[in-house]
């Protein structure tokens, strides 16, 4: 069987509201070592990779590995039910399952709850993610991050994304005019969560739509940094972690640029 | 938009 209890529901729900705008249907694959998901967009243009290890939770059991065909708004509505600081349990039976049981506890052991979703059928591309060596890495807050795909949002469709020996620019255009947000490498880091780290090798210049971005900006609560790690002719990665026991990156192909 | 590439175009089907 599989069976996984999670002591704080919050994390579940924060990972939750960080795909199911992009991805309504997901396979959740558990095996004996983490829970993953990978989905892509209805267009093809973003893919969410969910990484969540057995060492997260309180209790992991996995005796043969099970996929989850999991509908994001359904198990949203559920997860809706539960407190940040509720117990969650995952439970589905080991071949073939139609449904995963959910079971949400108070903390103090006086409220349950339990749900059945029950699963869909998916039939989606999985793609090979290649090992890629990037140009350049960006660390940043998270927050400031969502910061500025929102307030570029106003002023065009795309962001350019230009990194140069220690900053990196982000531009937008369109009928108001033209934005440009730079971010110079912090020279004294005084508390990381705040502080600009550009890694380069080689200069990047990339385009990428807003609309996407501001998606993955849903991951911010689940960190206070975010790595954006971009090379010329790939897709750009936006990575938050989750903890030490997991991440969710996001990968947008870029535009061409005219 | 046309000027758009697909996930597809970097990452083959596994």
């Amino acid at each position: 069987m599989f069976e996984a209890k999670l002591q704080q529901g919050g994390l579940l729900k924060k990972i939750l509201e960080s795909v199911k705008d992009l991805v309504v249907d997901g396979l959740w694959d558990c095996d004996g070592a983490a829970i993953t998901l990978q989905g892509m967009d209805s267009s093809h243009v973003a893919l969410v990779e969910m990484l969540l290890r057995a060492e997260a939770f309180e209790h992991y059991r996995c005796d043969r590995n099970v996929t989850l065909g999991m509908n994001h708004n359904h198990l949203s509505k559920i997860l809706k039910c539960a407190n940040n600081d509720d117990i969650v349990i995952l439970k589905a039976a080991d071949q073939n399952p139609d449904s995963c049981s959910l079971i949400l506890e108070s903390k103090n052991g006086e409220k349950t709850s339990d749900f059945v979703v029950s699963l869909v059928r998916i039939d989606t591309d999985q793609l090979g993610i290649p090992e890629t060596e990037y140009s350049a890495h960006v660390k940043m807050s998270s927050g400031e991050f969502q910061r500025i795909c929102r307030d570029l949002s106003q002023f065009g469709d795309a962001v350019q994304i230009t990194c140069s020996k220690q900053d990196v620019k982000f531009s937008s255009s369109g009928e108001t005019g033209k934005a440009n947000i730079t971010l110079t490498h912090s020279a004294t880091v005084d508390k990381e969560e705040e502080s600009v780290t550009v890694d380069l090798k080689e200069p990047v210049d990339l385009t990428f739509a807003l609309r996407f971005l501001n998606l993955f900006t849903k991951a911010t609560p689940i960190s206070d940094t975010v790595t954006l790690s971009l090379s010329q002719e790939a897709p750009l990665v936006v990575e938050y972690k989750i903890g030490d026991s997991g991440h969710i990156r996001y990968f947008l192909a870029p535009k061409i640029q005219e | 938009p046309s000027n758009q590439t697909k996930l597809h175009s970097f990452f083959s089907q596994k």
